[in-house]
């Protein structure tokens, strides 16, 4: 069971903490102001009117017990920069913080946050992609190394079988699927013995440079 | 060449402008402030100074031409929601827009745009969902019929091979990665002969059905 605190409950911090509560989590909702507190009575375990900046209040609130605490407290960087740094000294987990600007972001992220965001610019990065690609399986990392991604084959491998160019042992990548360029179709876990025409696309998991290594 | 149209270049709208170019699609960046438009220009193919919500300057733009539309033009919602109005009017393929709440999304739906979102709501929900599911691969559609999720193997599958038990050719599911219970790491792309441990999670991609069927 996920124990999160969510101090500043705006619109982004109200959305944060009734989504978690839906998905199950356990949830302790903090504003200074009375009214946003109410509101979200409803929606959390507890809900607390305090000021985050207080240094004895977040004493008391048994810091390390949580596993995430969100901050969002507005246009007013210096509250969430204080209240990061305290969290940090108080051995918080984990401090993802809704950030202004990418100044706010380097002292956030200086000051022990584990994460800043500026939600309005990630959401236009993401935006971004999926027009440029919108086949999101044309961009989809999935940790560090490795993603999925659509490419055309080669001409070497026209007309051979997965298991023939042993992309597994061989290039270690995996074809999850063939998208079919005409219908836009896509044929998932192709079979072994599936031989490649040229007008496939071949959807693969695998490091990003195996990826490039087929693809040049 | 994708071809896209970014009206309103406040942080937003200048940020999904900047981004579409980096990757190398053709930008019209168009802002009724001339410093805006002129920041824009060095980031952009045409960056036009124009109040978008003049009919008659739409109408020249061609607006048939482009893949897509993204209007963001901040608190006034009445502009957003006339842009979309004669946008849509006019043939274009795809409308997105930044919407200020949800009432302004129902407007901007109804008068035709495609696609209208309040970022930062998006962000907390993306936020809530990672911190819920903090293992991205739990929880990963890739089309309406498959997915990529982690399972425990059911205790039959214990000590046997990949290649034993058959997974792609009677199960329909590949393996796509194993997790270490214990360090959390990923083995993406196990071999045909891994041996499974009770200790593993399994990173499967298949269908739905056919994953509830493993998970039983
Ligand atoms: N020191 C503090 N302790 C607790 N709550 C605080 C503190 N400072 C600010 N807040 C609360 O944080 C919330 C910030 O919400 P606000 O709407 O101002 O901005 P925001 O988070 O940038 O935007 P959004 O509404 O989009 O989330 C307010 O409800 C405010 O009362
Ligand atoms: N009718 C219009 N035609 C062209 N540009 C417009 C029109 N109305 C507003 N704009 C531009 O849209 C931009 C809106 O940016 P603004 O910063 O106000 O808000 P926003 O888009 O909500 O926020 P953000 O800065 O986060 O993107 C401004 O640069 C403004 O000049």
């Amino acid at each position: 069971m996920k124990e999160f605190v969510v101090i500043g409950l705006g619109n982004f911090g109200a959305t944060v903490a009734k989504q978690l509560y839906q998905l199950g989590c356990n949830i302790t909702a903090i504003d200074v102001n009375k009214a946003r507190v109410q509101d979200l009575q409803e929606h959390t375990h507890q809900a607390i009117i305090a000021d985050a900046t207080d240094r004895k209040f977040l004493e008391n609130l048994e810091v390390k017990n949580f596993d995430c605490f969100v901050v969002s407290t507005g246009e007013d960087s210096h509250a969430s920069i204080l209240i990061s740094l305290y969290l940090k000294e108080l051995g918080a987990k984990k401090i993802v913080v809704k950030a202004n600007s990418t100044d706010h972001v380097k002292i956030l992220l200086k000051v022990g946050a584990t994460e800043a965001l500026i939600p309005e610019e990630e959401m236009a990065l993401k935006l971004a992609h999926s027009l440029a690609f919108p086949n999101v399986l044309d961009f989809l990392p999935l940790s560090e190394e490795y993603s999925i991604a659509e490419l055309v084959p080669p001409p070497k491998f026209a007309g051979k079988s997965l298991i023939d160019l042993e992309l597994r042992s061989k290039h270690h990548i995996e074809v999850i699927a063939i998208r079919d360029v005409l219908t836009r179709k896509l044929q998932f876990i192709p079979s072994a013995g599936y031989q490649i025409k040229d007008s496939d696309i071949l959807v693969v998991l695998g490091k990003d440079e195996d990826i490039e290594g087929i693809r040049g």
